[in-house]
């Protein structure tokens, strides 16, 4: 099982400006 | 076309969805002490795209809840009561819905526009990477 810290941050990575 | 520097200037929206401008708002951010609200409002358009059929989407709002909004931290403070306890009613009931943190996340990036954006657009961390 993930950790919430895992959880949240795969959460914000999903959202991120994608490099060029 | 206008530069990315130049577009930065013009729009919050603009600045985070440039990834070399998130970036460097997250450093300036980190320095004001106010990362938070930059991290929950990716959070918040990450939260948008999962599905909501998925188990992990349940765990990812409680999350995002006790991280941010639960405590006494700068995106709490920053919301209204009422936007914490539709939020808080939200997860109690297990009523999970991609739109439950659109309020939030609204009165997070007010927030940011009228102060951390202004400030950075004169910071020198700002005027350095130009």
């Amino acid at each position: 099982i993930d950790s919430e810290d895992d959880l949240l941050q795969e959460c914000i990575s999903s959202a991120m400006p994608k490099k060029k | 076309p206008d530069s990315p520097l130049v577009r930065w200037t013009k729009s919050l929206h603009f600045l985070l969805g440039d990834l070399d401008g998130a970036h460097l708002f997250r450093t300036f951010l980190e320095r004001e002490r106010c990362v938070d609200a930059l991290d929950f409002w990716f959070a918040c358009n990450g939260f948008r795209q999962m599905d909501l059929k998925d188990t992990k989407t349940l765990r990812v709002a409680k999350v995002i809840f006790k991280r941010y909004i639960e405590n006494n931290s700068v995106v709490a403070k920053q919301l209204k009561p009422a936007t914490k306890t539709f939020i808080r009613d939200s997860i109690k009931k297990q009523q999970i819905d991609s739109a439950m943190f659109d309020q939030a996340q609204t009165e997070i990036q007010s927030h940011m526009e009228e102060n951390a954006y202004q400030m950075f657009l004169t910071s020198d961390i700002y005027l350095e990477y130009v």
